[in-house]
């Protein structure tokens, strides 16, 4: 892909934030 | 997906069914969602991304899908 390391860095720093949220939110369903 | 309006489940599937590195823009979701309006549109990206469905990626106007890998 044509993204830089940075951005790289970036998007896969925000997924991890997002899988946390979302392991957050099944955690509060149960 | 359960407890998702319907507007909700087809903004997160098309943004599941991006392939790229960067994801799909909120332009993109416009073009391909003409009978969601734009204030619709971004309030739904919010909630998914607060719920952690999506995540913005290069921008805050590109957005991927958790459940994509």
């Amino acid at each position: 892909s044509g993204l830089t390391e940075e951005q790289k860095r970036k998007i896969e720093e925000n997924r991890k934030k997002a899988l946390a949220r979302r392991a957050e939110r099944l955690a509060a369903q149960q | 997906v359960s407890g998702l309006t319907a507007h909700q489940t087809q903004i997160l599937n098309l943004i599941k069914s991006s392939t790229s590195a960067e994801g799909i823009s909120l332009q993109d979701l416009q073009s391909q969602l003409r009978s969601i309006n734009l204030p619709t549109l971004k309030k739904a990206v919010e909630f998914l991304s607060s719920e952690g469905h999506i995540y913005s990626t290069i921008d805050d106007e590109h957005f991927k899908s958790t459940d994509a890998d």
